[in-house]
Parts: structure tokens; sequence; C-alpha cells
């Protein structure tokens, strides 16, 4: 990209290449190229080497005034749901976000409510083990709001700080999947007013397109606070999310680059956009 | 969807008779936007435009159809054909026990696949028995030991040995005694960038001499899914794809991409949770799907 003289066809093709396969999607690859392609006919960037400046700031845009901090400590218990489709490291985040809160000296409880998956319940039990925090259960097949039910009571009693709620996976798309996740969050809010205070919705970051999908409707039937990207560490550049908080405004809080328990980062849009390119 | 979009592009054309160089030009740019939303990776879905391109111009359009509808039916037949034209069963000649290896990213549904595998199998009256050589993820083990519960199948699993290969090596003999004949291997998830772990893959190859490696793919795939297949093919030298996930509403385009750059057959598709969602791939639906 840097080698050439001036913007012209062939640059603008090697671009929508990177947007492309860095999975930013159709619609704001053409956002993009369009404002460039605007630029340039206003004579306001004739400059090859500028060009992928101005478009990591165009990118950097759509993160605008999303924070990506979390205050955990401005409700007690502060609540946060974990959801996502099958398989997106949910159950591992909350095993990495559980190691972080703990080593900042906070309380907290996880809450084993996939009540559905083989061996789901054992997974997060050996991750509380090796995080140091306790993990509230119960047997595989109970109902996993009055799991939550249950949890949030003590939670209470024991004025725990923070507590992370695992769910089972579940495709967005299926409606008695969604209502099980509305209860659960219902059931979460008469126990603690105002809670869940965080719904994180987990993204992997090898996911294309259908991640806007996802994000849509696990937005419009439960509403969420935050996204959570996983798998940084491996090829994928994870552009969906610069689709998904282009359309919903919702903040990405942190990312996944591995399978320890320390391999949870707070969002960089920075970092995040330069690894792109 | 594509056909709206072609028949209104094709609308001030209509009455030509033929398919020109002039007319196919914007309908290729729908055909290639789509399969980009599709998740087909950006130089398949270029490389397949071009093919079409080739196929189409100068073509007649027939009379039943709207030139829309002729380009869709070219585009459709081509994509069909690259999916795979026939359903390739598995491999499964040989002196048993006959191995099957399971392969992937993490998450892509590899542990669920090798028990639905085994759920397909026992029903046609084989005797598989699954093995399991995920050592590193917490409760890997306690999950395929759950699910072999759930479709009473054996699994072999040694809690104290933390070496696949030893787990590997010592299943193919409890294989032989129980009188399984098919072992079906869960391997842990992994990156394709992992050298030591696709290494350790490979010494699982070697150790099993298996029939199948079967590279557990996640439907929902982006434009990553050519480095990762190919990375596992170069490596491992994969025979074939599972695509999990297709109960979701991704298009699937990852499907155009795996096979396009392993020219491997896509052999099953994962529709669901429960243990007998696992299908026969059909490649004129999934052309449909990708299409949208
Ligand atoms: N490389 C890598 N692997 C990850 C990351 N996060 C999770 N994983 C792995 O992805 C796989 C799935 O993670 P889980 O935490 O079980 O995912 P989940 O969303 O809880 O899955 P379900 O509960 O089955 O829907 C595991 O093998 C994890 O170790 C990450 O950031 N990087
Ligand atoms: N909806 C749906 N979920 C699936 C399908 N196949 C697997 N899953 C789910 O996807 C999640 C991950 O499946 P696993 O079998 O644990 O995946 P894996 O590849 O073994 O994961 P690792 O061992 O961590 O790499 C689980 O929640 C499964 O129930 C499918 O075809 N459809
Ligand atoms: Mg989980
Ligand atoms: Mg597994």
């Amino acid at each position: 990209v840097l080698g050439k003289k001036q913007i012209d066809e062939d640059l603008l093709d090697e671009l929508e290449e990177i947007l492309i396969t860095a999975d930013l999607g159709v619609r704001t690859t053409q956002e993009l190229i369009s404002s460039v392609t605007e630029k340039v006919r206003r004579k306001e960037l004739n400059q090859p080497d500028k060009l992928k400046e101005y478009l990591k700031e165009e990118i950097k845009n759509y993160f605008f005034n999303l924070p990506a901090e979390i205050d955990f400590s401005s409700a007690k218990p502060f609540v946060t749901l974990f959801i996502g489709v099958n398989g997106v490291g949910k159950t591992t985040s909350i095993a990495k976000l559980a190691y972080m809160l703990k080593n900042e000296g906070k309380e907290v409880m996880l809450v084993a409510a996939d009540t559905f998956r083989a061996a789901a319940i054992e997974q997060l039990v050996h991750w509380g083990e090796k995080a140091g925090v306790e993990v509230v259960r119960q047997k595989i097949g109970a109902d996993p709001s009055a799991v939550v039910f249950d949890a949030l009571t003590s939670a209470v009693a024991r004025e725990i700080d923070v507590v992370l709620i695992d769910t089972a996976g579940r495709m967005h798309t299926k409606v008695n999947l969604m209502e099980e996740l509305k209860k659960i969050k219902r059931v979460i809010g008469k126990k603690v007013a105002g809670a869940p205070h965080e719904v994180l919705l987990v993204l992997d970051a090898t996911t294309g397109q259908n991640a806007l999908s996802q994000a849509r409707l696990f937005s419009e039937q439960l509403g969420i606070s935050g996204l959570l990207l996983t798998k940084l560490d491996g090829t994928a550049k994870g552009g969906i999310v610069v689709g998904v908080c282009r359309e919903l405004k919702v903040p990405v809080k942190y990312i996944g680059v591995g399978e320890t328990l320390d391999d949870l980062h707070p969002f960089e849009p920075d970092t995040f956009v330069d690894a792109i390119f | 969807n594509l056909t709206e979009k072609l028949n209104r592009v094709f609308k001030t054309l209509r009455g030509q008779g033929k398919l020109t160089e002039k007319n196919i030009q914007e309908a290729l740019r729908e055909v290639r936007l789509a399969l980009l939303e599709a998740d087909v990776h950006y130089k398949v879905a270029k490389n397949f435009v071009a093919a079409i391109r080739e196929r189409a111009i100068g073509q007649e359009v027939l009379s039943s159809l709207t030139p829309g509808q002729q380009v869709i039916k070219i585009v459709n037949e081509e994509l069909t054909r690259l999916l795979g034209e026939e359903a390739v069963p598995l491999d499964l000649m040989g002196r048993p026990p006959i191995c099957l290896m399971l392969v992937g990213l993490q998450g892509s549904g590899k542990t669920t696949t090798a028990a639905k595998l085994a759920a397909h199998l026992k029903k046609r009256n084989h005797r598989p028995c699954m093995v399991a050589a995920d050592v590193y993820r917490p409760a890997a083990i306690d999950q395929l030991i759950t699910l072999g519960n759930q479709i009473d199948v054996s699994v072999y699993a040694d809690l104290d040995e933390k070496k696949p290969e030893k787990i590997c090596s010592d299943a193919l003999g409890f294989a032989r005694q129980n009188g399984n004949n098919i072992l079906i291997v869960d391997t842990a998830g992994r990156l394709h960038i992992d050298t030591e772990l696709m290494e350790e893959l490979q010494r699982l190859k070697e150790i099993l001499e298996p029939n199948e490696i079967l590279f557990v793919a996640d439907a929902m795939t982006g434009q990553d899914a050519v480095n990762v297949a190919s990375e596992f093919d170069s490596e491992l030298g994969i025979t074939g794809v599972v695509l999990t996930k297709m109960d979701g509403d991704a298009r699937g385009g990852a499907a155009l991409s795996i096979r396009e750059v392993t020219g491997k057959p896509i052999k099953f598709i994962g529709t669901g949770e429960k243990l007998d969602a696992l299908e026969v791939f059909y490649p004129d639906r999934m052309s449909s799907r990708i299409l949208g």
C-alpha cells in the first residue's frame, strides 16, 4: 500500500481487501471506501501514505464515546450476565474476569447457570478452584433461573462484591432458549434492584457477519451493555465488532487472547485498529 | 434477496435475448457482494465471480426465465458443483479399529460431533469407542464421558495420563480387546498457528493411522476460514470437513472457502446440540443458503 505514488483504483481495491478480510463486512467497508473516495475527490486527501492513517481514524470513530470501563464498585453485588452462542468462550471468559477481579481485592461469586450442557458445571467449578473464587451450582438439569435466584440470595446475604453468571450457549434464533434467558434476566432484576448491571455478549473473533445477527437479536430480546471479543490470539482480526458498534453503539469491554486466566485485557481501540492493518 | 437484486439490475435490460459483457457486469457485482455478505473469502469470491462471467457471457436467456433468474441459475449450478457434487461417505475400509480423528479450532464443536458420529455409527451396527484425548480443557474428559453415557457408547479415558499420544496408543489396545471396530478420537481445540499443538496432532496421526481426519469448522466462521483450513490441511492432511452449528442463521460462506482452499469434501453438518443432530451434507441446499 505504501509503495504507491497516487490514490488510484488499485489502491482502493487493496484497501477493500484489507477491510473485508478483517471481517469489517460489506456495508462498513463500502462506507469507509466512499468516505476515502469523497475526500480524494475534494482534494483533501491525495497521498497514499496518509490514506492508512485516515482510515484508522475513521474506524476508531465507530468506537468513539463507547467507554470500555466497567465500574464494578457502582453496585453491590454488581451482577454481570454472560450470554452468547455456543462455544464462543463465555465460561472461560468468566473465569478470566473472576481472576482479574479477585486480584483487585473483590469478593467474587460465579454462578453455574448452564445447567444443560454436558460437564458445563464441572468446567466452571474447575475454573473457580483455579481462580480461587466460589461457584454456586446445582445439579445438571436444574432450572437456571432457580440457580440464579438462590445464588443472588446468598450473594446479598454474604455481601459479595461481584457476581458473574454463566449461561448455556444458545442460537439467537431459538425462541424458547431466548425466552429462558429473558426469564433469567427477570429473576435477576427481582432479586437485586437494577441488576443485571452488565449484560455482556461474548463474540468469537473468528465469526463472520453472523455476529451482527447475533448482536441484533440478543440486543432486541435482552438488551446488551457490552461486548467481549474472544480468540483474538488467532489470525482473525475480529472486525465484526466494528459493524456491531456502528449499528448498536455497544462498547467492547474486554478481549480474550488465550486460554489461561491472565488472557483477558481491557479493550483498546487504538491497538485493535492498528492490528487490522 | 439476490434474485430480487438481480431482477432489478436486469429490469432496464429486459427483452435482451443474451447475457452480454455489459449487462453481466452489474449483476456479477451483486453476486460478489452477496458472497462476501455470506462470509465467502474475498479471494474465493473474486475467483468464483470471474468463473461465472466466463460461463455466463454469450449464454442465451431461456425464455422461461428472466435474465436475473438465468444468472442465479448459473451461479447456483456452479456453486453447487464447487461445494461437492455428490455426498462422500466416511471411509471405514480397512483393518479394525478404524480411526477417525476430529480436529479444529477451540469451541468449533468437536466433542459434541464425536458423540454425534458415535451415535450415527452405532445405529449402523458398528461398535464405536470414543477416545478422550483432550487433556487440556477443564472437564473435557468429563464432557465426553457424559456424552458417551447418553448414547451408551464406550469412552476410552485415562484421567491420570497427561500425554495424548499415550492415551491414543492405549486406546488402540483397548479397542482390540473390547471388540470396538471404530475409534473416534476427540482432540483438544487448538490454533492453526500453535506449532507445538499442531505437531502434537501429527504425532497422534502417526500413532492412529486414521482413515479420516475430519476438520470440524463452525458454520459462522468468517474470512479466517481460509487461513485455518489451509493450515490444518497442509500440516496434517485433512480428509473431510464437518460444518457445525448450521441450525443458526449463518449463511455459511466458510463452506465454499474451506472447500476451495483444501479440495476436501464436507461430509456432515451439525444441526443442533442434541446428539442426533448430524446430517449428511447437501451441496445444493448449502448453495441456496449461501446465496441468501
Ligand atoms: N485461543 C483462545 N481460546 C479461547 C479463548 N476463549 C475461550 N477459548 C477456548 O474456546 C473453547 C470454548 O470456550 P468455553 O468457555 O467453553 O465457551 P462457551 O461459550 O462457554 O461454550 P458453551 O458453554 O458450550 O456455549 C475452550 O477450548 C476455551 O479454552 C481465547 O480468547 N483464545
Ligand atoms: N446449536 C449447535 N450447537 C452446537 C453444535 N455442535 C456443537 N454445539 C455446541 O457448541 C458448543 C461447543 O461444542 P464442543 O463440542 O464443546 O466444542 P469443541 O470443539 O469440542 O470445543 P473445544 O474442545 O474447547 O475446542 C457446545 O455448547 C455444543 O453444545 C451444533 O451443530 N449446533
Ligand atoms: Mg460455557
Ligand atoms: Mg472439546
